[in-house]
Order: structure tokens, then C-alpha cells, then sequence
């Protein structure tokens, strides 16, 4: 799965998510990544794309929690987004993934619960990361 | 205001010790390449929906990666696409499932937020959509690669699910495969 979150000169924010699946797969499954709150959202508060194991993102609508954290928890982006992918629902059905996001103030936050995710990250605030591990 | 890209590129058991140094090389190589281009859309006045949709299409066109073009396989043999892209000021979105043969997912996803009154298209509706706007077809040859060919032969004798990254790694079954 590939993804990617934007914040623009005028504070929109924009997520695009998009894949090929799990090896093996049934014809006909659907993962997360079209489904709009589960791996892929973007709202006033932030934008936000998922990879991982798509039923689980499904199932906790991880994506979305991330802007509810934000809204209605008054969390920063990092901590959201730490919070709906490393623990909350997630963390209850052991779930494997990881999400990339942006806020409208130009935050970054790239977290994941798997032994890697590639990864990278530029912005205006001086932000300038790739990276695959921890 | 400030601007800001992030982009993914998977995640998964992403095997450290099968990781060569080239293999890592590279795919920090376009990592870094694929969020320049993104971050210099965002600095020339473009709109982070432009600024992500050109990174996506960039990794889908790209072998690396589980889409477009490095699609993983289905137990059918076959490549089957899923993409989404969410507006977020507008909440505007679009997607599209199990697409075969679409050159590139997300393109189409944005159609369908901009030119359908719908949200999500699948499969031969998603197809006959992408035919119906000019969107680009590849034949099965296209999205063919050896390393995922591989991967399926591996988990067709597994009997199992993977994730894009897993080699022998974690398996996922039952209710969350």
C-alpha cells in the first residue's frame, strides 16, 4: 500500500491512499483503503493515510479516530495519531499497521506498531525525514 | 501557511536482515525523490489534493511498491486495486475496488469525487467508468513482477494471507484475513 497526506498554502489538507492488496487474497475483497475513515481521511483538523492490515483499519476505523482524538479529545496530531494506531482499538484486537498524517498547522506524524514502514516527510516547519525502521 | 507532505510506502514485517544495502539504498533513493516532488507542488502554490494525488501516481507507477504497477497477486493469479482520495476542507472523497487492469487507482478515485455524484465505484462499474473518461489500461503483462509472482507461489503453499512486506513474518488469518 502507498499513501500520502498534504497540507497547502491555504491549510487544506488532502489524503491518497491507494493499493494492490494482500498476497493471496479472495477475489472481491475490499481493504481499507477506499473506504473513507478507515485508511484513508482527511477533515479540517488533519488529513490521514493508513497501511497495514486493512480488516483492522476496517474495524476500528483508525483513520477517522484520528481526527475524533483531535476534535472532540483536543489531542495534538502526534498524539492522536500515536494513540488510534498503537493503542485504544487498535491495540485491543492486536491490530498491524501503521498511518502517515498531517495537520492544517503543518505537524507531521508517522507512527506505526510493525517492525518497519517506509516512509518520508518534508515541510515548511523543517521537517526532512525517509526512513524505513524505527 | 506552513505546508507539509508525508508519504508511505507500506508497512509490514519488513525483513532487517533481507534488507541489502542496495535494496535500502533505493527505496530511500525514491522515498526521498517522491517527496520532493510532492513538497515542491505544495511551495510552487498547488493544492495538497494535486500534491498527493502526483506522489501517489509516482510510487503506483513504480515496481517497489503494493500499487499500480507492483501490485501483489490475487489467490486467482490476478491484480486487483483498491484507492481512495478525501478532500479535506470540502470532505469531498472518492474511491475505487477491485479495479483490474486501470493503470493508475488513484487518478481514478479522483474522477469519481469530481466528475460522479458517488463516492465509491467497484469493480466492472469502477472499469467501465475509467473506459467512459479516457483513464489509461494496461495489459495483465504490465503488472506482472517475479518478487510478487514469488510471494504468492509462497503463501498459495502457506495457505495463507500476507501482507506486502511479509516474507515468513507474521501470518494473518481468520477473522482479520
Amino acid at each position: 500500500t502507498v499513501g500520502a497526506v498534504a497540507v497547502d498554502q491555504f491549510g487544506h489538507t488532502a489524503a491518497a491512499t491507494s493499493t494492490g492488496g494482500m498476497t493471496n487474497k479472495r477475489i472481491g475483497r475490499v481493504g481499507d483503503t477506499p473506504v473513507p475513515g478507515a485508511g484513508n481521511y482527511a477533515n479540517k483538523f488533519c488529513a490521514v493515510s493508513g497501511t497495514g492490515v486493512g480488516e483492522h483499519f476496517l474495524r476500528t476505523l483508525a483513520c477517522y479516530e484520528v481526527a475524533c482524538r483531535m476534535e472532540f479529545g483536543e489531542m495534538s496530531l502526534e498524539e492522536a495519531g500515536r494513540g488510534s494506531i498503537c493503542g485504544g482499538r487498535f491495540k485491543e484486537i492486536d491490530g498491524s499497521g501503521g498511518l502517515v498524517a498531517v495537520d492544517t498547522l503543518g505537524n507531521v506524524c508517522l507512527c506505526f506498531n510493525t517492525e518497519g514502514m517506509y516512509r518520508a516527510a518534508r515541510s515548511s516547519k523543517g521537517v526532512d525525514v525517509v526512513a524505513i525502521y524505527d | 501557511g506552513s505546508v507539509a507532505i508525508a508519504i508511505h510506502g507500506g508497512a509490514g514485517t519488513i525483513p532487517r536482515n533481507s534488507m541489502t544495502s542496495e535494496m535500502d539504498a533505493e527505496l530511500r533513493s525514491v522515498l526521498k525523490e517522491t517527496v520532493e516532488s510532492g513538497y515542491n507542488i505544495l511551495t510552487q502554490g498547488g493544492t495538497a489534493l494535486d500534491a498527493v494525488e502526483k506522489v501517489v501516481l509516482q510510487m503506483e507507477d513504480n515496481p517497489l511498491f503494493n500499487a499500480g504497477k507492483g501490485s501483489v497477486f490475487t489467490s486467482a493469479g490476478t491484480h486487483e486495486m483498491d484507492a481512495a482520495v478525501m478532500e479535506g476542507h470540502t470532505l469531498r472523497c472518492g474511491g475505487v475496488t477491485c479495479v483490474r487492469g486501470v493503470r493508475n487507482p488513484i487518478s481514478l478515485a479522483r474522477a469519481v469525487m469530481e466528475k460522479t455524484r458517488h463516492v465509491l465505484l467497484c469493480g466492472e462499474g469502477a472499469e467501465e467508468f475509467a473506459r467512459e473518461i479516457g483513464a489509461p489500461f494496461e495489459p495483465p503483462e504490465y503488472f506482472f513482477t517475479k518478487r510478487r509472482f514469488d510471494q504468492l507461489q509462497r503463501a498459495i503453499e502457506k495457505n495463507v494471507t500476507r501482507l506486502d512486506h511479509s516474507v515468513d513474518g507474521k501470518e494473518v488469518e481468520g477473522k482479520t484475513g
